[in-house]
Formats: structure tokens, sequence, C-alpha cells
């Protein structure tokens, strides 16, 4: 069985934004280390891995794997109906046919619970073999600055090239009417502390579509910073890191032209 | 313009 508690509901409802328009239906795999998700879009170009450690709940207990199939879709309406600081707590039974979560109210005026069950589903999903890679480049940013960007340049063109140079990061969109380009520069210490970094081996030129990187923006809510990781010709990996755990995204570039 | 890319021609799939 299943028993997990959280001191925030808010951590899950902001996971849920930030998964449920890139999948509908996915595997909560639950074991004694925490509770992960890792899914495609139908499209298959984008990949979406969310970890939460045991370490992270105020309290933790899975006795066996658990696969626990979830439509995000009811899930979200479940955690529509807790409180951003309610006490959340999931449980579920090894027949993982319901989840049941309880929401209790950390107000001193009076003790509220609420529980709630939602139906769980058989899921057979692909397993996707995510070899490891030594990425040429590596840079962090303001999760904020890297939203307003993609948003941005989102309003221009279907596409983004980011190019990693000696100069900085930049980000390019040509659009039929109008183009755009931002420069991120290496030395961004202006004011002494220290907002992001580039790490480079070598520079990289990749194309991404803008709809899915938005997408990954509703990330910015769960942590400040975030890190793209890029090669040449390989998938960009977005991650977000919070106390908790993670939620790292993988973006198939566009090739060719 | 370029074309879209799909996960599994850079990921195993099984």
């Amino acid at each position: 069985m299943l028993e997990a508690k959280l001191s925030e509901a808010a951590l899950l409802k902001r996971l849920l934004d930030a998964v449920k328009e890139l999948v509908s239906d996915a595997n909560f795999e639950c074991n004694e280390e925490g509770i992960q998700l890792q899914a495609m879009d139908n499209s298959h170009v984008a990949l979406v891995s969310v970890k939460l450690y045991a370490s992270g709940f105020k309290r933790y207990r899975c006795d066996r794997p658990l696969p626990l199939g979830v439509n995000l879709g009811s899930l979200t309406k479940v955690l529509k109906c807790a409180k951003d600081d309610d006490i959340c707590t999931l449980k579920a039974g090894d027949d993982a046919d319901i989840l049941s979560l309880t929401y209790e109210a950390k107000s001193a005026y009076a003790d509220r619970i609420a529980e709630y069950e939602m139906k769980l589903m058989d899921i057979d999903a692909d397993q996707l073999g995510i070899p490891d890679t030594d990425y040429d480049a590596s840079v962090t940013m303001p999760s904020s600055e890297f939203l307003r960007i993609v948003r941005d340049l989102s309003l221009l063109g279907e596409s983004v090239r980011i190019e990693v140079s000696k100069e900085g990061i930049r980000f390019v969109s040509d659009g039929e009417a109008a183009n755009g380009n931002i420069l991120i520069k290496q030395n961004a210490e202006a004011s002494g502390k220290k907002k992001g970094s580039i790490e480079m081996n070598s520079a990289v030129t990749l194309t991404f579509s803008l709809k899915y990187l938005v997408n990954f923006s509703k990330s910015s809510s769960l942590s400040k910073k975030v890190q793209l990781m890029m090669s040449n010709d390989v998938p960009l990996l977005v991650s977000y890191a919070f106390n908790q755990g993670h939620i790292r995204y993988y973006l198939a570039p566009k090739i060719g032209d | 313009g370029a074309g879209q890319s799909r996960l599994d021609s850079f990921f195993g799939v099984s």
C-alpha cells in the first residue's frame, strides 16, 4: 500500500498544471524511494519526467512497487477541491484501483478534513530508455526570464533557434511578419548576486517548437531557476528542481531546413 | 521550414 503525506497540496496542483496539457493519462510509479511519473506526449515529441523523493513528504510509506494509473484530468479536478496550504495525504491499496486523497485544513479556527476518492486505471505505457548524455552546453537562468522569453517569441513565430556560444545564449524567432532575438550574456553578475550561469564545451545551435517550451514554462511556479542542457542534434533537457523533487522535460529538436 | 523529429529516434522505446 501507499501512504504519502504532503505538507502542502499546492505542490501537487502545480505539478499537475505543468504536466496535464502534455499527457492525459500516466502511471505514478510508487516505490520506497518516492513517486515517479514519466510519459511522452501523443506526438512523441516531448517527454515529461517528475520525481518526488520519499524524503520530501511529511510521512511516506510504500511497501512494494505500485504503479498507479491516473487520468490527469480527473486528478486535476480532485486537486482543485484542495486549498493550496492544505495538508494532502495520498493513499492507495495494493490492488491500485482507487486513489484516496485527504485534505486537512491548517487553519486554527476549525478542523476541516475532506476526503475524496478517484478511480485508477490500467495504463500500458511505453518505457523509454533515456541515455546518459554529456551535454555540450548547460545554461541556468531564472525560470521567470525563460518563461518571458518563450512567451514573447511565441507571439512572433512557431519555432525558436537557441544558440549557445562564447557570447552567451541567444533565442531567435523568425516569424512571417516579424522576427526577434534575445541575447543573454555570460556576465550576468552586475549586482554581485549570481543570477545564472552558462557552461559550454562547444557551441550549440538547436531549433525547437515554441508551443512545447511555453508549456514547459508552467513549471516556473515550482522553481525560481531552470536549467537547459543542450548538445547538437539531441533532445533538449529542461530541468526544474525544487525541495521535494524535480520535473524534467525532454524535447526533440527540429531538424533540416 | 525545419521538420520536427521525434524522441523515439533518440531514445530506445521498449
